[in-house]
């Protein structure tokens, strides 16, 4: 990330492997901004999802003329699987959101349309809003579903 | 369609109430609406927790249906595995057994998975791999990585 | 109370007084059912917001043949400062519910009818779903009300 | 009605920023989307938390947004105060800093008024005049209330 929300000008890079990462911290250092990142990077179409009114809101605004002329974030995953059909071992997605909140999209460096992005990353599951990324405040409202939106779920999966 | 889908339901049927006896140690289920027919009804999901009546998860407490939930999750990622799974404070409503319990489960979970979680809690914290600490210099976002296995090694 | 939800069939009294009091526990002990106790005996009509599909579920039905014929509970307020237009120092206001869903409300062991009950204590402010009580998985999305909404609160306080 | 309404929102404004400041050390305020005409706009609210730029609260974390709701409801509390308040887990998803400073803003308003907590958090249950344990016992909820005063004495 560099200029996305809370993380400044510096580039932030995370290391997240296998197993169980636990992120923590005080309120409002962060936390919930890196799963805002990936979801953004995944082609989240809402900006309200990603708690802004408009996508321009979600470029650093630091006091002390900080402020960022825009953001970007990247998100690297393992495609050793193959899973995600590009021919590579690594796949990596990056947006680029300007002061117009116009978004660039990057596979494994090359420019490329949310639409063929979003395509391309469905072929393995992943989408902004999976059931695999839980909001934070979220997780209570999971269970009081109607019965038929609890199908859809299932429906959903297969 | 309707054995496919029958298919993944009676796989997340029976997970679901693996795990959620893993967390709880009582009984959890789902049930179709409609037997015969179940696209025309939905599906429930009934908790008995230990020593009490099983009841619908509407009816019942914060914590309970925070950890009925995520059992289903779990259960859904069990027959259907994605990449990566991020959770963001998924323990805040539960009590510290609960959230132990729940963070064991995750921990062995995640031996085939990646797990990402977002807590406050420290029974969440002990038990991860890796710790990313982000804490706020300067009106900016940071980020610490440990690794425990480094860490005791 | 008696009879109502976790609460068996043993006259359960909880004393509060003035100053900070804490209920806690482990989940699904019973916190957030007194909590409902007090919506339910100042005249909550929805079911669904004491987390029940109809009135009759929130009655004790406890395994091994312990279930309860009905739900009692109570409420006792101080009025030594008359904002309750009922000449007494304490107002005691309760409902008993039966299989059926009925209710039945008393003020000071007298039986009154639920509007009576409502606009008597509406002289004082107070109401099932007045501001002062913040139900469980609520109080993030109080800060998330659109602009319109914050004046309207502000509105009805007055 | 206007003029009713504007006193009332003078007052709960200026205890708003107060108790946002006690329990944060931030500053927020409440603005009018209208100045003119009150009633044709509505009433944002903006936290500028340490070190940080000023934002409207619909865009900032989980526990920076419990935290101003509560300053908030306080606000209204201290302008219109009703005879008890019940809060069920308002410091689910605070820090252990904040939680801190909100219990210690509820101890001291409390003098005032009766604040019911419920809570799992050991720095709210540290602060109260009267603990309430709630527990289960063949599947049935009892209930044990220590008065702090008296346990002191
Ligand atoms: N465009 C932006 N520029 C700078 N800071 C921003 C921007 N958008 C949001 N923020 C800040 O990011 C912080 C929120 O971060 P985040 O939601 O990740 O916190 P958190 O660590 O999840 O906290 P909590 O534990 O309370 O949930 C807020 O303080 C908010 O003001
Ligand atoms: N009619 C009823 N009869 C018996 N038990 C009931 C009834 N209705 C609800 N319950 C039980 O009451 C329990 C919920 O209590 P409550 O919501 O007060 O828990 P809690 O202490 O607030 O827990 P948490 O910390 O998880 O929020 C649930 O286990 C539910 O099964
Ligand atoms: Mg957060
Ligand atoms: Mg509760």
């Amino acid at each position: 990330m560099r200029g996305f929300k809370s993380f400044g000008n510096q580039k932030v890079s995370i290391l997240l492997g296998r197993g169980l990462t636990a992120i923590t911290g005080p309120n409002g250092s962060g936390k919930s901004n890196i799963a805002d990142a990936v979801k953004l990077a995944l082609g989240e179409l809402s900006a309200k999802s990603l708690r802004a009114s408009r996508f321009s809101e979600i470029i650093f605004d630091g006091g002390g003329g900080r402020r960022a002329q825009r953001a970007w974030v990247s998100v690297q995953l393992d495609n050793s699987d193959r899973k995600i059909p590009v021919d590579a071992d690594t796949v990596t997605v990056s947006r680029e959101v300007d002061v117009s909140g116009e978004s660039v999209y990057r596979l494994n460096g090359k420019r490329i349309s949310r639409t063929a992005l979003v395509d391309t990353l469905a072929m393995a599951g992943i989408s902004p809003d999976g059931y695999n990324i839980v909001m934070q405040g979220t997780v209570m409202r999971l269970a009081e579903v109607s019965s038929e939106e609890r199908r859809k779920i299932i429906e959903k999966l297969v | 369609k309707r054995e496919v889908f029958l298919k993944a339901y009676r796989a997340i049927k029976e997970k679901f109430a693996e795990y959620f006896h893993r967390i709880t140690g009582g009984k959890a289920w789902l049930q179709l609406e409609n037997e015969e027919d179940p696209f025309s009804g939905g599906v429930d999901l009934i908790a008995q927790f230990p020593g009490k009546s099983p009841r619908l998860i509407s009816g019942a407490s914060g914590g309970e249906k925070s950890v009925a939930a995520v059992a289903f999750l779990l259960a859904m990622q069990s027959m259907s595995p994605l990449p990566f799974y991020i959770f963001d404070e998924i323990d805040a409503h539960l009590d510290a057994r609960n959230a132990e319990r729940l963070a064991e489960l995750l921990r062995e979970l995640s031996k085939d998975s990646q797990f990402i979680v977002i807590t406050l809690k420290d029974a969440m914290i002990a038990r991860a791999d890796r710790v990313v600490g982000v804490y706020l210099r300067n009106g900016v976002s940071n980020v610490v990585t440990l690794s425990i296995g480094e860490v005791v090694a």
